[in-house]
């Protein structure tokens, strides 16, 4: 059978608690304290003691009860029951606060570092792929700024070479 | 004895399993008092005047040093077992807030390099955004040169439309024959010169 | 001190949380 859950052993050790108070106080130890009472009312003491005992566990109980709902014991107990038995494999003792408090959100922290390393890594690669798209683009227009120059170029210098030629045409005709 | 302030403890429950065995001691402490009030209340009423109240007081102080004694005794062995039992958490188990402390464990001076590897990316990423915008830029700028150029080559082309437009096909060619041509004329006008003179 | 255990417990319970908040505020902010 499973092992009890928390709340039950709480309960258990609370009610063997009790049992074990009414056991000590036993009519017999009653009567010994009372022993001026009883002698006059033997029935008086009998029923006193016995709403004493009621009385007592009553109280006990209640209380108990109180405790319970102020502390929120019930559901604590049962949602501390299956962490623990989640942990029923594990021998080695587990993490405990090291009392650095830096120290310790370093690794609540830590998985959203790396998330977010792993985003610049993404967002930098993206933008190395585009910029190298448009290093290609500026490259490829510098060649043909280039191009388009060596070809006015050459348009020009055909143009001034033809021109010459008119130039010295010209001249041929006029007077010497 | 180093107390033991059950901290883990204090994170789960939200207070101290002491500060608990305690409210409950009181508690039940104060109830032990109460009733034993009553039960001296209840005798002295009932046996009205038959006997002294100091008599019954000294009974309650007998009867209450008893049941304190093993109160005292029975409670210490329920804080032990709940203690224990029911208000700890065992050594080999982590809350579920702290799972994170044991998926991801690193020491400061890792922190500090993702910390730094981080800073760099942010850096790099910068510069590759400022490139790429002088980058963009440029292209901007070749546009407008690249159509200034364009439009200039355009003229030649319509230069030379207009010359073969009035019958002078390749310019040049043209007009490397206009030159020859107009040298053959010379040649021929020389000649005629030449002749016209012996005429004379 | 008993005072003291408790407060300090609550805070390693919530504070991680309120922290991450921020931080990964910080983190959104700057990746947006």
């Amino acid at each position: 059978a499973a092992a009890p859950g928390r709340a039950q052993v709480f309960s258990t050790v609370v009610d063997t608690f009790l049992q074990k108070l009414v056991t000590a106080a036993s009519y017999q130890r009653f009567v010994s304290c009372y022993r001026c009472v009883y002698k006059l009312q033997p029935q008086l003491t009998r029923s006193i003691y016995d709403q004493f005992i009621s009385q007592l566990q009553a109280c006990v109980k209640e209380e108990i009860q109180e405790v319970k709902n102020e502390g929120n014991l019930e559901e604590l107990f049962s949602s501390l029951d299956k962490i623990v038995e989640e942990a029923k494999d594990r021998e080695e003792p587990a993490w405990r606060p090291s009392g650095i408090p830096e120290q310790d959100v370093r690794s609540d922290l830590l998985p959203y570092l790396l998330q977010h390393r792993a985003h610049l890594r993404r967002a930098l690669r993206d933008r190395e792929q585009r910029s190298s798209a448009a290093a290609e683009a500026v490259l490829a227009g510098r060649d043909r700024i280039a191009e388009l120059q060596q070809l006015i170029q050459a348009r020009q210098q055909a143009w001034q070479a033809s021109s010459k030629e008119q130039r010295e045409l010209i001249m041929t005709f006029q007077e010497p | 004895m180093s107390v033991d302030p059950m901290a883990y403890e204090a994170q789960f429950f939200g207070f101290t399993p002491q500060t608990c065995m305690l409210r409950i001691y009181i508690a039940f402490q104060d109830y032990l008092f109460e009733v034993l009030q009553v039960v001296e209340g209840v005798m002295l009423k009932k046996l009205d005047g038959k006997i002294n109240p100091s008599q019954i007081r000294k009974c309650t102080e007998k009867f209450l040093l008893f049941m304190k004694e093993h109160f005292d005794k029975l409670f210490t062995k329920m804080e032990e077992m709940l203690l224990q039992l029911v208000l700890n958490i065992p050594k080999n188990v982590l809350l579920p807030e702290d799972r994170v402390q044991e998926q991801y464990r690193c020491s400061e001076e890792e922190f500090r390099a993702l910390q730094e590897e981080v800073r760099q990316l942010q850096e790099q990423y910068r510069a590759e955004v400022a490139t790429e915008q002088a980058l963009l830029a440029e292209l901007e700028e070749q546009k407008i040169v690249k159509a200034e150029l364009e439009k200039t080559l355009q003229c030649f082309d319509e230069l030379e439309n207009i010359c073969r437009q009035h019958g002078i096909g390749n310019f040049k060619e043209s007009l490397a024959l206009l030159t020859q041509s107009s040298k053959k004329l010379q040649e021929v006008l020389k000649d005629v010169e030449e002749k016209s003179k012996k005429m004379k | 001190f008993d005072e003291l255990i408790v407060e300090t417990a609550t805070r390693r319970k919530q504070w991680p949380k309120k922290i991450l908040v921020h931080a990964i505020q910080a983190m959104k902010a700057e990746q947006e």
